[in-house]
């Protein structure tokens, strides 16, 4: 429908400005709190000393920003107001209030759902979905149209496995397969560092593919 | 805009319906994964023996009717595909597909999201709004559309407080005292059984509202 493909329009500029300045770009998509805001504030002084930068939308409130700015100043943070996911448009309005000269990597962190951001283009290079083990070990096979568009899938907060009786990780990765048989799975622990380094690698493996 | 005025033709008849037969309608949201369906695993059996039935959305699966279906017969399983919220000609369908003559309470399930399911009339009674601890102490302030529309909230999975250092229940309360002050708020962890009976005095209360 042509929302859509003005959508897309916008989101090709993005990318071929985001390629041209060397920048390779991040969808982070997951439901609301599966810990999208604090892996990227782990991931980024992990990266150093290459440049990253963010971009994060959020209904409201600038709250994501502010944690983000401690690990990098280049920070944007984006209120869509009612708006379930990001758009390309506000996301090109993002890259105008960045100074991405020598910027590496662009995170985007989307609005938490796990289903608005699955459609919409935004120029990102990579799209990768998080999925906590808090919200249930059957949220891969629920809401399949997220993590069909992954190019990598983190399985979050393992630390908290010990505490949560019934849940089987191998019905997450049984419907991993399934719906998404050529993203790597990461399991991490933004918390205690947990699984950080296999994610970082894959990350900058990135930017020669 | 006009497909809200069409949903919301259709909300008021399906909430004239349900009034007729004496059934109490109530929508339950929350992001994907905070505890709904374990929630109503809970509560229907706690009702009896007044009689319960329930209309579950998701995008994909019957894994929802299937657990329900534990609790009451009277479970129809909604697939949206990639629709992020329930709508009323959808929830029309189900009743059509319900045998309500003695139904005391319809719970609608909806499709896991913070966002979408604010703005769209069902034709229930009564709003119920979930958010778990583990998704973090700001998403009040971060989705605050839903809150506002809820007529009660629920925090939780609470047996898991002592493992989430960083926590604070107080943000919570903060938040949704700026941006709900009419709501109650329980406090329950449906997987122990603790704070259920405020819950569920409330539900009762509501019939008689
Ligand atoms: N135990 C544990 N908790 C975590 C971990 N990662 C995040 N959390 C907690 O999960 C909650 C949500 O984390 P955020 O980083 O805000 O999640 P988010 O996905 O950015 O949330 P939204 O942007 O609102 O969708 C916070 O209370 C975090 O402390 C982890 O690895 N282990
Ligand atoms: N510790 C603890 N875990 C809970 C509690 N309630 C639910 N859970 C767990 O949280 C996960 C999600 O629970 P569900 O009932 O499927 O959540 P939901 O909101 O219905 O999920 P969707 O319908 O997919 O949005 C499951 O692993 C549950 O066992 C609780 O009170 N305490
Ligand atoms: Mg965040
Ligand atoms: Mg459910």
């Amino acid at each position: 429908e042509s929302v859509l493909k003005a959508n897309d329009a916008v989101a090709a500029e993005n990318r071929r400005r985001l390629s041209a300045a060397g920048v390779l770009a991040v969808n982070v998509m997951s439901a609301p709190g599966s810990g999208k805001t604090l892996l990227l504030e782990r991931t980024i002084p992990r990266l150093a000393p290459e440049r990253c930068a963010v971009l994060v939308g959020d209904l409201q409130t600038t709250r994501d920003a502010e944690r983000l700015g401690s690990a990098t100043p280049l920070v944007t943070q984006i209120n869509t107001g009612t708006g379930c996911h990001l758009t390309a448009p506000q996301v090109t309005a993002g890259l105008d209030s960045l100074a991405l000269d020598g910027v590496r990597y662009l995170f985007i962190e989307n609005v938490g759902n796990m289903v608005c951001p699955a459609g919409f283009d935004l120029g990102e290079h990579r799209r990768v979905v998080l999925v906590s083990v808090t919200e249930g070990d059957d949220k891969v096979a629920k809401y399949p149209t997220l993590f069909q568009v992954a190019d990598a899938i983190l399985l979050t907060k393992v630390d908290l496995l010990g505490v949560l009786d019934g849940y089987r990780r191998e019905r997450v990765y049984e419907d991993i397969s399934r719906i998404n048989s050529r993203a790597p799975v990461f399991e991490v622990a933004a918390r205690t560092g947990q699984g950080l380094d296999p994610w970082l690698a894959w990350l900058q493996a990135q930017r020669s593919a």
